[in-house]
C-alpha cells in the first residue's frame, strides 16, 4: 500500500 | 503603508480562485520583492508558493516588510465584486488589522473600496530547497487538467511516469484502469500548444488526484504548466503569471512502506 507522505518530511522549517 | 496598484486585476481574482480550496487562511508577505504567500493545506501534504513580483505592478509602495494574515474564501469573496477589467489596488496601514482592496473600472467611472478584517495566523515558512529535477514535462494546462479529470473519475491517485517515450499519467480503481500517454510534440502552430519532455533520467511517481485537481484551478492563469518530477521528492506543478510571478504547488508523493 501506498503511504500519503508529508511535505513537511521533506522541507523544513526555515 | 503599502499601496499596490495592479493593471491587470483580473490576475488577482484568478490567483485567489485557484488557492483557496487548498488553503484556507494565509499570510500574504509583503516587500521590496514582491507580494508573496507561502501556505501548506490544512493536512501538510500540499504547499502553495504565490509571488507576484513589485515590477508587475503599475505602482508599488511598501515602507516595510508586512505579513497580513487573511482568511483567502473571504478574500475572494471581495476580490468577486471586482469587474474584470477592473485596475484593484491593495491599500493597508503598518500595523493596522485592515487591509483595503479598491476596484476603479477602466473608464474611471464607477470606484468602490472593499475593508478586510486581518487575523493572526501562526504559520510554519518552510525552505525549499533547490533540486535538480530528473523530469520537466511543459504541456497545455488545459490538457492537463483534462486528464486530472479524466482520470478522476476512474480512481484516487495518478502513478505520472516520465521515459523517452513520453509522460504517462496512470491510474486504477474499482471500475477498471487508464493510460494516458503524451508524447512530446514540438512541431504545433503555437508554443504554448506545445508539449515539451526534458528528461535526465526516467521518473515514475504516484500521487493524489485529489490534490492534483485542486492544483488545475490555476488554469486561467497560464496557457502552460509545467511539472516537475524527481523519484521521492514533491512534485512542482508550476502555473506562471505572466510578466510577474509564478503559482507553485508542491505535492508529497505517495510512497510503498
Amino acid at each position: 500500500v501506498n503511504q500519503q507522505r508529508q511535505i513537511t518530511s521533506f522541507f523544513t522549517k526555515s | 503603508m503599502l499601496e499596490l496598484r495592479l493593471v491587470q486585476g483580473s490576475l488577482l481574482k484568478k490567483v485567489l480562485e485557484s488557492i483557496k480550496e487548498l488553503v484556507t487562511d494565509a499570510n500574504f508577505d509583503c516587500s521590496s520583492t514582491g507580494f508573496s504567500l507561502q501556505a501548506m493545506d490544512s493536512s501538510h501534504v500540499a504547499l502553495v508558493a504565490l509571488l507576484l513580483r513589485s515590477e508587475g505592478f503599475e505602482h508599488y509602495r511598501c515602507d516595510r516588510n508586512m505579513s497580513m494574515g487573511m482568511n483567502l474564501n473571504n478574500m475572494a469573496k471581495m476580490l468577486k465584486c471586482a469587474g474584470n477589467d477592473d485596475i484593484i489596488t491593495i491599500k493597508a496601514d503598518d500595523g493596522g488589522d485592515t487591509v483595503t482592496f479598491m476596484f476603479e473600472s477602466p473608464t474611471q467611472d464607477k470606484i468602490s473600496d472593499f475593508e478586510m478584517k486581518l487575523m493572526d495566523i501562526d504559520s510554519e515558512h518552510l525552505g525549499i530547497p533547490e533540486a535538480e529535477y530528473h523530469a520537466i514535462v511543459k504541456m497545455p494546462s488545459s490538457e492537463f487538467a483534462r486528464i486530472c479529470r479524466d482520470l478522476s473519475s476512474i480512481g484516487d491517485t495518478v502513478v505520472i511516469s516520465v521515459t523517452k517515450e513520453g509522460v504517462k499519467f496512470s491510474t486504477k480503481g474499482d471500475i477498471g484502469s487508464a493510460n494516458i500517454v503524451c508524447r512530446q510534440n514540438t512541431s504545433v502552430d503555437k508554443p504554448e500548444e506545445a508539449t515539451v519532455i526534458d528528461m535526465n533520467e526516467p521518473v515514475s511517481l504516484t500521487f493524489a488526484l485529489r490534490y492534483m485537481n485542486s492544483f488545475t484551478k490555476a488554469t486561467p492563469l497560464s496557457n502552460t504548466v509545467s511539472i516537475s518530477l524527481s523519484n521521492e521528492l514533491p512534485v512542482v506543478v508550476e502555473y506562471k503569471i505572466a510578466e510577474m510571478g509564478y503559482v507553485r504547488f508542491y505535492l508529497a508523493p505517495k510512497i510503498e512502506e
